[in-house]
C-alpha cells in the first residue's frame, strides 16, 4: 500500500480544527454531524476510486463540491470555512 | 485533552490526508 505515516503538522492541525468545530457547534450537533458526514462520504469515495471500485455513471464528490457543501453548513462562520480551505487540495 | 469519538477521529484522518495531498501538490 501507499499508506503514508502520519505527518505531525497536518495531523495536529486536523485535530485542532475538528475540535474547534465540535466546540463551535456544540449547540447545533446536527451541523457537526453533517460536516462529519460530508468528510466521510468524500473519504469513502476516494478509497473506492483508489481501489478501482467505480460505479458507471456515478460521479464522486470533487474537492470543490466538498468545499461548497461545507460552505453551506458554515454560513456564518467565515473563519471556520477559510480554515477548511487550507485542508483542501485544490479549493 | 480531547474527547474524540470514532467519527471524530475519522474526520481528523480525512482532513489530514487531504492536507497531505495538498502539500504534495504544492511541492
Amino acid at each position: 500500500g501507499q499508506q503514508q505515516a502520519g505527518q505531525p503538522v497536518e495531523f495536529n492541525h486536523a485535530i485542532n480544527y475538528v475540535n474547534k468545530i465540535k466546540n463551535r457547534f456544540q449547540g447545533q450537533p446536527e451541523i457537526y454531524k453533517a460536516f462529519l458526514e460530508i468528510l466521510h462520504t468524500y473519504q469513502k469515495e476516494q478509497r473506492n476510486l483508489k481501489e478501482g471500485l467505480v460505479t458507471p455513471g456515478y460521479k464522486p464528490l470533487t474537492e470543490s463540491e466538498v468545499y461548497s457543501q461545507v460552505a453551506k453548513l458554515f454560513q456564518n462562520q467565515e473563519d471556520l470555512l477559510s480554515e477548511f480551505g487550507q485542508f483542501l487540495p485544490d479549493a | 485533552s480531547y474527547d474524540f469519538t470514532p467519527a471524530d477521529s475519522s474526520a481528523v484522518f480525512t482532513l489530514s490526508s487531504m492536507a497531505m495531498q495538498k502539500r504534495d501538490q504544492e511541492l
